[in-house]
């Protein structure tokens, strides 16, 4: 695992909460805004299991600690997203919050009803930006979650070890967590 | 025929596939010339494996420098270091991915 320079974290009195809101304005509309939302809650509860911080939807978009939007090109951040596939999203070290999807991709929460054959699974993508809003930076371990690339129709949504033990170095461990309720093989691909 | 949504109107959605035209660099090494290769070069920039050289852009040429970043990125991917854009580091190139740098000044490792 690795972390940005300087290891930035969030700072907060314990037990740290943290709040996450998607923009009301940069979405998406053919999937299901529910179904956008539980992505995301299985995504920061996968995070939240290991570590004792907990993450919370929030009311108002602007108070967020971590603000979610799908954006088009030239957002405004000086990271321009460059159409289908490419780079797939970026997020902000702590305790910046910002974290983007690139509007242009076929964003998807089931392969069973989605054909597109560059579909990407919004889960997957949102497990690792989440690691990149909590303070990890890319791991040279492909079976993690913080490996930097996904193949379209492919899913890698399960912490590994090396994802684990990088968070855990920043925030501590969460009581309830245990190494051995770690799966053994976490990555599957629907592309048959 | 009607084809039921969305095969009919997803599937095809590659045309704008930001790095498939890197295909061409496959087998490129240190004394080749390819053209176009300055993009390639762009994208490890990007990606912060090539320190970016100031009122200087990037050439046509696989240089010592080049294959010195290309080992690095084989190096931190856990691909097979050959120094060369083989397959297996073409494939890696081509693949969608995070926009947040592997290698920048700004990334310390455990």
């Amino acid at each position: 695992y690795a972390y940005f320079y300087g290891e930035p974290r969030w700072a907060r009195s314990s037990p740290m909460t943290l709040t996450y809101a998607l923009s009301p304005g940069y979405s998406i509309d053919y999937i299901a805004q529910s179904d956008i939302e539980s992505a995301f809650d299985r995504a920061f509860s996968r995070w939240s299991a290991v570590i004792p911080v907990n993450f919370t939807a929030a009311e108002d978009y602007w108070k967020a600690d971590i603000k979610i939007g799908f954006f088009s090109g030239d957002h405004g951040d000086g990271e321009p997203f460059d159409g289908v596939l490419g780079v797939l999203a970026h997020a902000f070290s702590p305790e910046n919050g910002r974290f983007h999807l690139d509007a242009a991709e076929r964003w998807a929460v089931d392969f069973a009803s989605e054909k597109s054959r560059v579909a990407v699974d919004l889960e997957s993508v949102a497990t690792h930006e989440i690691g990149h809003v909590l303070g990890l930076a890319h791991t040279p371990v492909k079976e993690a979650v913080m490996y930097p690339s996904l193949r379209p129709r492919t899913k890698k949504v399960d912490l590994k070890i090396d994802d684990v033990k990088g968070v855990q170095a920043l925030y501590g461990s969460n009581p309830n967590f245990k190494f051995s309720s770690l799966l053994q093989s976490d990555t599957s691909s629907s592309f048959g | 025929r009607t084809l039921p949504y969305p095969s009919t109107e997803l599937t095809d959605r590659t045309d704008n596939n930001t790095w498939r035209d890197f295909i061409k660099f496959l087998d490129a090494g240190r004394g080749s010339h390819v053209s176009g290769m300055s993009e390639l070069k762009k994208y490890f920039q990007r990606f912060g494996y090539l320190e970016q050289v100031p009122e200087s852009n990037p050439t046509d040429a696989f240089d010592d420098r080049f294959e010195s970043s290309v080992v690095d990125y084989q190096k931190t991917l856990g691909l097979p270091v050959t120094g060369k854009i083989d397959s297996d580091t073409v494939s890696q190139i081509m693949a969608p991915r995070c926009g947040v740098a592997d290698r920048a000044v700004h990334v310390t490792g455990r």
